[in-house]
């Protein structure tokens, strides 16, 4: 049959590279001749190829020794995808085109194994096919694909090369765990696959860290799916665990990564995941020297590193929405009508959102939008406190103060805490925004005038959202460590009535 | 969303048997909400003490390395799957890929059949792993064979079945069998695998060896 | 409630997921260290 044509062309082409290296010339010769001889030139015969090809690949995967070489075929494969990308003719397609038509192929064929196979299905040699491609793509690229002796194809594959990586990722959240929940742990091996989280790290300029957070995202969907029921099961939480090793990978590769992309982050990260958010919430960018946030006396007022505002890599206004007009209109002219529109659209939850988060399984208000009035103020606070005198940002009449405390003391108990929660988050490294935030829970938390007698109930959810975050193992973000010592230090703190009701809150706060 | 909410919480996540809501109420069932919460696998929200993973990162501050990336060398995201170190991305500089005039002819890359008698005296000074390296490395060439005689000049032998070299162990003579064809003794063989000379006691037939 | 059909999936993923050996490159025309060697005609076989 043609499939078994096919195959046996696959073949010998496995044969060619068990015997020689890839960048010879009698590789060319063989690609030119599978096109020369209508095996390929059509989109239509090579996803036959490629089809016969990675079915056959796969069967040999199964039926090999597993002591032996198990991924010859499939090796051979991913190498031959390689290849084509050098030595077919792309004045008709693009390479991004043909590589899109490859990765399709290739989960079309997944997707079949699995329907076929069910439980059954061996996400491996699909895992090897996709490392294979990964390096042997780095092997060519290396030094601007100085292997490429024809310097047209040479200076084409150096333009292509971002977009390889970007149509990978793309592809990366096709087969992703919530869609294949059989190849979950494959896809998180290639998440932090060296030839690819590196590579998207460092690709900032040309969407790496979007593609990155998106693939985050989608992993945090997939394990929170699965843990908000009762019992979470051991392949879940190692999946976790192999996510939490990864992260800390990050946090010293590359911090900048995360203290850039937290709003993204934590506006897609569940709500119980607290050590996660921590490792996002305690990245510091590279060499930054600060002082110990456990030193007693540390005042951010003098600290020449809390006047630098922080890199975002996505401005939070975007999601403003239609709230961003009346929300600067506020921050440059305050006024109650403002404020009523504010808070109407803050607490306008049409339904109750289940999430499981620590001692509350539901939503009531829109969080997302919280998070991103609250992280707005922070940025156009400190921004602003550069250009004009501090006193003038950091003062409980500024338009940035009031409106915090108009969205708190208006809002639900779901909205206090979310906004309360929203502005801790922002407690990180020492910078201009940390400042600020540190600024509106002290004052917050020491004046009591600002609640109308209703002080306590503010206190009290202030205090729990900076001790949710140390109340886990380590790491602790530094601005949260310093705001609760801040708070801690004030003799009063200890006599405030909810804390001295209950025996068991006093003991915790004794013991901090 | 207050203190005491979360202070239940936290107490359930340890394991301890959450208080119960009227201290005397005497059910000593534990409610569905409360086993699924203490089925639930606390460490996604108590978290884990961190120090394994930063130790398996060979990210340990005692340790006192020097920065490091780790991304590069992740051979996969848990410790238990980490079986072997992966190659990292790399690049072999062109200069050590045209090396000519040492070992290889003057056309790039190198073709080792021409061999110069300069070759000849260079290979005598090469210490054994250097002769091994390239015995193993350019099969079939004629440096395997330079390697080959020098290395029997050591008195090194290639042990033709174990396709291993293996020397004498110069401090214990071997005892010679009754028939003549074979000996026992203490021998050094050269492991390619883990690239290391390894001692072991062995009976030799002489004619396993080339 | 997570499906049975669900838990098997990711249960068969844990069981297969890659390890660092499936992460390495390919050794495919890596000649092989136990490749056999030419035997040398002139050297005498001797004890």
């Amino acid at each position: 049959s043609r499939t078994e044509l096919l195959c046996l062309v696959f073949t010998e082409w496995i044969t060619l590279v068990q015997k020689i290296e890839v960048d010879h010339y009698i590789v060319k010769a063989f690609i030119k001749q599978l096109v020369d001889t209508h095996v390929i030139d059509t989109h239509e015969k090579f996803v036959e190829f490629f089809e016969a090809s990675i079915s056959l690949s796969v069967d040999a995967f199964k039926e090999s020794d597993p002591t032996s070489d198990v991924f010859v075929s499939i090796d051979a494969l991913a190498k031959f995808f390689v290849q084509l990308l050098i030595y077919l003719d792309f004045t008709e397609e693009s390479r991004k085109d043909f590589s899109s038509l490859v990765l399709t192929t290739f989960v079309l064929n997944m997707t079949n194994d699995h329907k076929e196979n069910g439980k059954d299905f061996n996400e491996r040699p699909y895992f090897r096919f996709l490392s294979i491609l990964l390096c042997e793509w780095e092997k060519l690229s290396c030094h601007n694909f100085i292997r490429v002796k024809d310097q047209t194809c040479r200076c084409e594959l150096i333009e292509f090369d971002k977009d390889f990586y970007s149509i990978f990722a793309s592809f990366m959240r096709v087969y992703q765990p919530l869609a294949f929940p059989c190849f979950a742990f494959a896809w998180v091996t290639l998440l932090s696959h060296r030839m690819v989280l590196p590579v998207l790290l460092r690709m900032k300029e040309e969407g790496g860290w979007e593609k990155l957070n998106l693939l985050f995202i989608d992993l945090f969907r997939f394990i929170d799916s699965y843990s908000r029921v009762g019992d979470v099961p051991d392949s879940i939480s190692v999946l976790y665990k192999g996510l939490l090793r990864v992260f800390l990978g990050v946090a010293n590769d590359v911090p900048e990564y995360f203290v850039e992309n937290h709003y993204t982050l934590l506006n897609n990260l569940p709500a119980s995941y607290l050590q996660l958010k921590n490792i996002i919430l305690s990245a510091f960018p590279k060499k930054l020297q600060f002082p110990n946030p456990y030193s007693a006396d540390i005042d951010m007022d003098v600290l020449e590193i809390c006047k630098k505002v922080p890199q975002v890599a996505y401005d939070p206004v975007q999601d403003l929405g239609t709230l961003k007009k009346p929300v600067d209109s506020y921050l440059r002219i305050p006024s109650s009508s403002l404020m009523r529109t504010i808070n109407s659209n803050v607490n306008a939850l049409k339904d109750l959102k289940k999430e499981h988060g620590v001692g509350f399984d539901e939503i009531a208000v829109n969080v997302k939008l919280i998070n991103a009035i609250v992280l707005h103020i922070g940025i156009e606070a400190a921004t602003e406190a550069l250009n004009t005198t501090k006193n003038a940002i950091f003062n409980k009449n500024s338009s940035y103060f009031t409106l915090l405390l108009g969205l708190i003391s208006n809002g639900s108990p779901s909205a206090k805490y979310h906004i309360i929660e929203a502005i801790v988050c922002q407690l990180r490294y020492p910078n201009a925004q940390t400042h600020f935030f540190n600024f509106v829970i002290c004052t917050m938390f020491f004046t009591d005038s600002l609640w109308d007698g209703n002080g306590a109930e503010v206190q009290e959810l202030i205090l729990r959202c900076l001790l949710e975050k140390l109340f886990v193992f380590k790491p602790h973000p530094w601005g949260v460590v310093v705001t609760f010592t801040d708070l801690l230090k004030n003799k009063d703190t200890m006599e405030l009535p909810f804390i001295k009701q209950s025996s068991e809150i006093q003991s915790v706060f004794k013991s901090l | 969303y207050g203190l005491q909410s979360l202070l239940e919480e936290f107490s359930k996540l340890q394991k301890k048997l959450p208080k119960h809501e009227n201290e005397n109420s005497t059910d000593n069932t534990i409610t569905e909400q409360q086993q699924q919460s203490n089925n639930r696998d606390n460490t996604m929200i108590t978290g884990v003490d961190l120090t394994p993973y930063i130790q398996s990162l060979n990210l340990d501050p005692a340790s006192k390395l020097p920065f490091h990336h780790v991304l590069e060398t992740l051979p996969s995201p848990w410790i238990e799957t980490s079986r072997s170190d992966v190659e990292p991305r790399h690049f072999i500089p062109e200069s050590f890929t045209k090396i000519t005039n040492v070992l290889g002819s003057p056309v790039s890359p190198p073709v080792f059949n021409q061999v110069s008698n300069v070759e000849q005296n260079k290979i005598s000074l090469f210490q054994d792993e250097t002769l091994f390296y390239l015995f193993y490395k350019h099969p079939a060439s004629a440096v395997q064979e330079l390697t080959y005689i020098e290395l029997r000049k050591r008195n090194w032998r290639y042990h033709k079945q174990l396709k291993v070299w293996l020397t004498k162990d110069p401090f214990m003579d071997p005892v010679v069998s009754q028939d003549g064809l074979s000996e026992r003794g203490r021998y050094v063989f050269f492991d390619p695998q883990r690239w290391e000379k390894v001692q072991k006691d062995f009976i030799l037939y002489y004619n396993a060896i080339m | 409630k997570l499906s049975e059909e669900m838990k098997q999936e990711l249960e068969s993923s844990l069981l297969n997921c890659p390890d660092s050996l499936d992460s390495e490159v390919s050794k495919l025309n890596e000649f092989q260290l136990s490749q056999p060697h030419p035997t040398s005609i002139f050297f005498p076989s001797e004890p």
